[in-house]
C-alpha cells in the first residue's frame, strides 16, 4: 500500500466539455434546492427563516429526508410471513413500548405489515374521554404549552416561530392557493332549524356550536318548545310548522348566520381578512399546546373538543425529526416540515389544529378528506411558504365546515 | 410526528398538564 500509494504515477485526461456541463448543472441544482429549502417567507413577509442549528442539523439537512421517508414507508407496507408478525411485532411492542392488551384486533397475525400495525386501532372503551372542554387528540408527550404573544409561537424557552408561517397567510406576491376538489366523505344533513345529523348523530345545533338559543316569538326559550314536538328520526320525514316556506335548510342556514353573528362566531375565513396576526376578542387570547408521538404510540389522532373545520392548508415541506431532541435543536422545525393546517372555529373562536409529519412518519391521513395527498414525490415541487387548500364548506351548509364531536376519530400518521 | 393545537380561548382558560408529561387519547388538556 504504501509503494503504491508514493509510486503509483498520476496521470491526468482532460474532461469532455459534456461531462463538465453536467457538473455545472448538477451543481446549480443542488445550490438551487438548498436556497428554496432555506428561505421561507415570514408573516411579513421580510423576513426569512434559515436552516439553523448544531451541524447535526445541516448534516441531517442535506439528506433527502423525503425519499428516505417515502422508502421507509415502502419497506414497512411489505408484507411479512404470518409466522414471524407475532414475534416482529412483540419486539418491536417491547422495543417502543407499545401495549397491546389494548389493540383491535388482538391477534397479531391479522396485521400483514409494520405499517399496519403501526396504524393500528384501540378496543372500544380503552381510552375514556374526559368531561371538558378540550381534550388530547393523541397519545404523546407534552412538549410545550403556553399563550401567543405578537403572532409567535414558543418553540423552547427564548426560541419562537411565526403563527401566520405555520399557519399560512394569503398575501400578495404569492400564487394563489389552488381549491382542492373536494369531496367528503362523512357528510351532515339539516333535520331541522335546531337538529342537524351528522354521521348517523343528531346534535343540536347550538349545543354545537355553543350559542344559546334564541327565543320564541313568547319569549319561551326555543329548547321548551322542541320538547313539544318529536326529535326527528328518519330524515325527510320530518314536517315542522315553524320551517319556512322555503325549506329547512334556508332557515336553518339564516338561523345559524344569526346566532352565529350575535355571538362573534364568524367563519375563520371572515375573520381572517385584514385581522392582524394573534388579534382575538376582547378577553380572550389565543393559546398553543405541542404533543409529540413516539414510534410507539398510537398513531390515529382525534378531534380534540366539539368544532367546525372550515378549510385546511397543506404545506409541502421537509420531513425532519420532531423528537424533542430536534426541537431542542432546529430553531423553526414545525414551519419547515410538511403539515396539515386544520382551522376552523370552536365555541369560544378561532380553533386550529396542525399534524406535522416527520421522517418516519411522513404520511398525515384527514379521514374526511380524500383528496389530500401527503408526502408525494413530485419533479415540481411548490414554492416555499405557498400551501394547497380545500375548503369544507360542502361538507355541512348549515355549519359551513366539517363538523366534529369531541374525541372523534379525525385521521393519523403512516409510516412513511 | 407531532401535533399542534392553536385556540382562542377566554383568558381564563388553564392547561391541566406539564410539559413533558405524557398523556392519553381523550385525557383532559384544559379547562375554564
Amino acid at each position: 500500500l504504501a509503494d503504491a500509494w508514493t509510486q503509483t504515477p498520476t496521470k491526468w485526461y482532460p474532461l469532455p466539455v459534456a461531462v463538465g456541463a453536467l457538473l455545472l448543472i448538477v451543481l446549480q441544482y443542488r445550490r438551487t434546492r438548498r436556497s428554496e429549502k432555506e428561505v421561507h417567507v415570514d408573516e411579513d413577509g421580510q423576513g426569512v427563516v434559515k436552516l439553523k442549528g448544531p451541524w447535526q442539523v445541516h448534516v441531517l439537512g442535506a439528506l433527502p429526508l423525503n425519499s428516505l421517508s417515502r422508502v421507509w414507508g415502502f419497506l414497512n407496507s411489505l408484507e411479512l410471513p404470518v409466522w414471524f408478525r407475532p414475534f416482529g411485532f412483540k419486539l418491536y411492542s417491547w422495543t417502543f413500548g407499545c401495549n397491546l392488551d389494548e389493540i383491535n384486533p388482538p391477534d397479531l397475525t391479522q396485521y400483514a405489515s409494520l405499517g399496519e400495525f403501526f396504524y393500528r386501532k384501540l378496543k372500544p372503551g380503552a381510552r375514556p374521554v374526559a368531561d371538558t372542554v378540550l381534550v388530547s387528540p393523541a397519545d404523546g408527550r407534552v412538549l410545550h404549552y403556553g399563550v401567543i404573544r405578537d403572532g409567535r409561537v414558543e418553540q423552547i424557552k427564548g426560541a419562537t416561530y411565526s403563527l401566520d408561517a405555520l399557519l399560512g397567510v394569503e398575501r400578495p406576491g404569492l400564487p394563489p392557493p389552488a381549491n382542492v376538489e373536494f369531496h367528503p366523505r362523512d357528510q351532515a344533513e339539516v333535520l331541522d332549524r335546531d337538529f342537524a345529523d351528522i354521521n348517523g348523530i343528531q346534535y343540536s345545533l347550538h349545543d354545537f356550536l355553543g350559542t344559546p338559543r334564541p327565543p320564541t316569538a313568547e319569549g319561551a326559550p326555543q329548547q321548551e318548545q322542541k320538547e313539544q314536538k318529536p326529535v326527528p328520526t328518519k330524515h325527510g320525514e320530518q314536517t315542522d310548522a315553524s320551517v319556512s316556506p322555503d325549506g329547512p335548510l334556508q332557515d336553518v342556514v339564516a338561523h345559524e348566520a344569526g346566532v352565529a353573528a350575535e355571538m362573534g362566531v364568524r367563519p375563520f375565513l371572515e375573520r381572517a381578512q385584514g385581522r392582524p396576526a394573534g388579534s382575538v376578542k376582547p378577553e380572550h387570547a389565543l393559546f398553543f399546546t405541542v404533543i409529540y408521538l413516539a414510534p410507539g404510540d398510537y398513531h390515529r389522532f382525534h378531534s380534540p373538543t366539539a368544532w367546525v373545520v372550515e378549510k385546511r392548508r397543506h404545506f409541502v415541506g421537509d420531513l425532519f425529526s420532531v423528537s424533542p431532541w430536534m426541537v431542542d435543536k432546529l430553531a423553526d422545525v414545525f414551519v419547515l416540515n410538511e403539515r396539515v393546517a386544520l382551522l376552523g372555529r370552536w365555541k369560544y373562536g378561532f380553533f386550529g389544529m396542525v399534524p406535522v409529519g416527520a421522517t418516519n412518519v411522513g404520511s398525515i391521513k384527514i379521514n374526511f378528506d380524500q383528496a389530500l395527498r401527503t408526502n408525494v414525490a413530485t419533479r415540481h415541487r411548490p414554492p416555499v411558504g405557498t400551501f394547497e387548500e380545500a375548503v369544507y364548506t360542502s361538507a355541512s351548509p348549515v355549519l359551513r365546515g366539517q363538523p366534529l364531536s369531541k374525541a372523534q376519530e379525525m385521521g393519523g400518521f403512516y409510516l412513511g | 410526528s407531532t401535533i399542534v393545537l392553536v385556540f382562542e380561548a377566554p383568558q381564563d382558560f388553564e392547561f391541566t398538564v406539564e410539559a413533558g408529561q405524557k398523556i392519553k387519547m381523550g385525557e383532559k388538556l384544559g379547562d375554564l
